[in-house]
């Protein structure tokens, strides 16, 4: 456990709570891609099934338990408690566009052809593309909240944290896990764009447009 | 090939 590796941790909670907390104090999602939430959902589904098969540590699975909470009370919120401020009209990426290449990806790459190892490969590609809706939805619109920007900028960071930790883990310990770094890198990739309108656009008007 | 390790990653 490294600085970046902890950091990158509170970077994915903050995130989620930030999301969750905006949905529950507006009482409403407008301008939440419902897609995103329950591709995340999935993501932490599928990989956090060694749950039941491997023990690794408290904090792993204390942080596992919370992350797959978080994920399904916000898919809840969007798509039961808050259902008719959700903007679906918005929300129209073609989720098979993502999911057909990523399980056949997750077949030809991964590093053991097992069920659980299969998942995991899967939520690692899925992760990396999951937010896709939520930027074509943002596209679509021409804006986000503010509140969206800052869930979208700790969601960003969060990624490019674990690459940090995966270059001190090389040096450090000499373990390099290729199918969670190049997937990082393409993840990351995404959210470049959106880094430079926070910073430059979202800071000062208070939104990002 | 099994080259699959335990996940102590998030």
């Amino acid at each position: 456990m490294n600085l970046f590796r902890i950091l990158g941790d509170v970077s994915h909670l903050l995130a989620m709570i930030l999301l969750l907390g905006k949905i529950w104090r507006s009482k409403s999602c407008r301008g939440i891609s419902g897609k995103s939430q329950a591709l995340f959902a999935l993501v932490f589904t599928t990989r956090y099934l060694d749950l039941f098969t491997n023990f690794i540590s408290l904090y792993n699975t204390v942080m596992k338990v919370i992350f797959l909470l978080c994920s399904y009370v916000t898919v809840y919120m969007i798509y039961w408690k808050f259902w008719k401020s959700f903007d679906s009209e918005n929300d129209t990426f073609r989720l098979e566009f993502l999911l057909v290449p990523v399980t056949g990806l997750s077949f030809l790459e991964n590093y053991s052809f097992t069920p659980l190892e299969i998942l995991w490969t899967f939520s690692i590609y899925l992760e990396s593309v999951a937010i896709l809706p939520q930027l074509f939805m943002i596209s679509k619109t021409g804006e986000a909240e503010t509140i969206t920007t800052h869930y979208l900028f700790f969601l960003g960071l969060y990624r490019a944290l674990y690459l940090a930790n995966w270059i001190w883990r090389y040096h450090t310990e000499n373990f390099y896990d290729q199918i969670a770094v190049v997937s990082g890198v393409v993840q990351t990739i995404f959210y470049c764009d959106f880094f430079y309108l926070y910073v430059t656009k979202g800071r000062c008007q208070g939104r990002v447009e | 090939e099994d080259g699959a390790q335990p996940k102590d990653e998030l």
